[in-house]
């Protein structure tokens, strides 16, 4: 006899938290840092101010002997935009609840990495989480948990603080499970990888054994901000056009395009209606099923619309990605270092730009680097896992004849690629690769090509010199 | 200005339905056969009847030209249990629903599979599904959609019929956009596949040029039905135990211990309660976070356990697995066939079986096999893609040495491997890979190696008849 029940949200992601990242203690204590971080970051990028981060992990419970967990105190610090009191027990008590839900790029996306980081912690440890978060006015402090089975927050304290340095930004502490002497590399890894593509962020991290990892600022420049866009005509569906129409209040067709989608004027507006067989003075009410089914093929063979809007995005620049990528990995101005953007492109109607670097050297071979290094990041995220399932290390390691580039299998190369996009391709929530999405491989694949043409130039330079030195 | 928001679980898995398998047309035809053929063997392996399905893509709006989307009408007519009818447009109408949240072996799991079919055929087409089913009564016929935005159904017409031949099941109706040329071949091989580890089902599939595929049942013999059973305390948290002590009516923990768990009798139970040092005649209810804590960690360590109890998985078993692939690829008693089945293991406190097969001979040869050929299996599921991020990929293609079992890299080889477990460790949604886990790979490796043991003394005597025979 089967029994039908529903779960919650956050239920599922209890009970499949692998999914989600949260799949052993180690890899757990990877994911709550990374997810924190990149809420902090976020949020910095948000108030447009460079971000002073302090991550310290601390051990609570330490393991006895081999077989004991290890319990963490894990606290974040920012200097970020904050959250309106009444939201913070949402954003940290609910799965499918943020800010992050709109047309402009993020590192956040799916509404559950904090949660899900809160959820973990609340059951290896059955403590709660605090948060103090303040927009400017007064420090909001919550100590609270996760009603599992029906995602919502569990208030337990709620206290209000007096404001007097006028702080403004988000403090998270939680306990959880971890594995500090697993993870310890892939966290330091990660912060590392962080302060390559944001330059411009100051980190600190206080490690178990207290040591003290500082990642200082190398530039107060940031990138300029993205801006909320409308969608555009090509990435629309059934469902989406539903709801526009439904919640429109727009008096016709034509009004409707050119007010709810993006770089649709009059002219547009008027052929692209005529070419979908509707007449441009149809009050939106009156469309049927069928008329909406036919909008959105219409609107994908629809040619004449403008390009995607690319202001949706932040890439991190040229200039930027090759300060941090000079910094961390401590090269001179004799090695070869070059940074690329590529201009936008676009899939399924969602604008992209690839980004990527190339770094070569002596500095690179005397830290013991061989062959190439695949640095992965996706809206200024570093992916450190799964790397032969994603799209950036298929087109590095399938796309390119590196023999042609004067590349041999033990050449120190530092390769990075970074894609920024309102959708990045995940394949799972875990953000760890991406999927082989066609236009974002070739773009990935003339950006290393454009890069290695430079390449071949410094090798076949460095190759030329080194003969005249031994004549 | 951040605006906070909340989306609803279908709303979420419409905005990222390339996470759950349906990112572009042709891989949500794959996609939707899959998931509703998953559901119908799951009815009718509950219902204990061998299983008969009609499958039929039918095209219902030619491509104009290249560039027009093709949409296909999808039936799926099984013989299963059938739905209650209160819970048809719960089943089809709302994510993270189900009746396989159980601690039993299913093809189902998450409880949202057949859902985003629906969801994917909506969006692309604005049609409704139709569901007709029945549990030896009347039959129920529903036509629903979904309210996406609320993850509820909407039922659109509701009507019963009698059922004069008695006939139990359910069939399932959908149009959806999909690309069938691109995915026929992936279609084709995954319902070859499943018919190779289910060799008493019967599977009639007409594609949209009218081809009709017939997989036949090679047998009326179905594995044991796996039983529903308690959790083992091995695998409990924080949050599990909390539940079960909030709803017990146990009067005292060990009654709770020996009522809640598997395999727990009085002298385990008294013996584990001393060693988390909670008094056996505790009232549950008199448990506070820290015992509950306490609890969990002496869990983990306890070792006096009973192993966890199989009966809750149904593995294909030897010899219908044998059955099975030899049937699928035509093998004669003179190429080399073995399967086998491992003993019952457990990772995380689940239990889970590895079977494999091998096959080689000149059958494979002359259909053209070179190499290892691959089939990956999870709870009789055919993974069919990401196979170079999957663990059992890992294990075929790292940890055996093959040439020491005299196989060579054009070797026609067939390496088949089923893992069945009460929690498969997907590492995505979308169900076409598994994790790392640690006790899963050292099985699969040993089975494996099991298998080449005896394939190497196959191939030394061929190897011996042919050089007799050029004597
Ligand atoms: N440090 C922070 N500062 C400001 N806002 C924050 C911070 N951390 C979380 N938030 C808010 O909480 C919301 C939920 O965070 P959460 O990490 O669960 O999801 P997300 O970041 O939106 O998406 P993702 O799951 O992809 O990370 C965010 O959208 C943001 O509005
Ligand atoms: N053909 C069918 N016969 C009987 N019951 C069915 C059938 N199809 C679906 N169901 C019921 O509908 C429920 C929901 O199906 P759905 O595919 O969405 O989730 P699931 O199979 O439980 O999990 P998963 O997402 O892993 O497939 C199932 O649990 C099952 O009870
Ligand atoms: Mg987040
Ligand atoms: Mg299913």
């Amino acid at each position: 006899e089967a029994s039908y029940q529903s779960i919650s949200p956050s239920d599922f992601f209890y009970r499949n938290r692998e999914i989600a990242g949260f799949s052993n203690p180690s890899r757990a204590l990877y994911s709550a840092v990374r997810e924190l971080l990149e809420n902090s970051l976020d949020a910095c990028e948000a108030r447009r101010v460079p971000p002073d981060i302090y991550l310290r992990i601390r051990e609570v419970l330490p393991s006895k002997g081999e077989e004991g967990p290890e319990v963490y105190s894990l606290r974040i610090e920012d200097n970020g935009t904050g959250i309106p009191d009444e939201y913070i027990p949402l954003c940290f008590g609910k799965v499918f609840y943020g800010s992050k839900y709109i047309l402009r790029q993020s590192r956040g996306t799916f509404g559950l990495g904090g949660t899900i980081t809160i959820l973990y912690g609340q059951i290896t440890t059955h403590k709660p989480v605090r948060v103090a978060s303040s927009i400017g006015k007064e420090i909001h402090e919550y100590e609270m948990m996760i009603d599992i089975e029906h995602n919502e927050p569990i208030v337990l304290r709620h206290e209000v603080h007096e404001n007097k340095k006028g702080w403004r930004g988000t403090i998270v502490e939680l306990q959880l499970e971890g594995d500090y002497s697993r993870s310890m590399n892939k966290i330091y890894e990660y912060l590392k990888q962080t302060a390559m593509v944001c330059p411009y962020a100051d980190i600190t991290f206080v490690d178990p054994k207290g040591r003290l990892y500082r990642f200082e600022r190398a530039t107060d420049q940031m990138p300029p901000p993205p801006r909320a866009v409308k969608p555009h005509p090509k990435g629309v569906d059934v469902e989406t056009l539903r709801r526009m129409v439904a919640s429109t209040r727009a008096r016709n067709m034509k009004a409707f395009m050119m007010e709810h989608f993006q770089g649709v004027g009059e002219v547009t507006a008027e052929r692209f209606l005529n070419t979908a067989s509707i007449d441009p003075r149809t009050p939106p009410g009156e469309l049927g099923p069928e008329d909406i089914v036919k909008l959105v093929r219409a609107a994908n063979d629809f040619e004449e619309f403008n390009r995607p809007d690319p202001s949706c995005l932040s890439p991190i620049g040229e200039e930027l990605l090759g300060m941090g990528i000079k910094k961390e990995l401590n090269l001179t101005d004799a090695d070869f270092l070059m940074a690329v953007q590529r201009r936008p492109s676009t899939y399924l109607g969602f604008p992209f730009i690839v980004e990527a670097a190339m770094a070569h050297g002596r500095s690179l071979a005397r830290q013991g680097f061989s062959g190439i290094t695949l640095y992965r990041f996706a809206n200024k995220i570093p992916l450190l896992f799964d790397e032969s399932s994603c799209v950036i290390w298929k087109a590095v390691n399938r796309n390119i004849n590196w023999s042609t580039y004067l590349v041999s299998p033990d050449t120190p190369l530092v390769v990075a690629v970074h894609v920024c996009s309102t959708k990045i391709p995940y394949k799972s929530v875990g953000k760890e690769f991406l999927a082989d999405q066609p236009e974002v491989e070739r773009e990935i694949t003339n950006a290393i090509r454009q890069l290695a043409r430079h390449l071949r130039l410094y090798i076949s330079r460095s190759i030329r010199m080194a003969r005249e030195r031994r004549r």
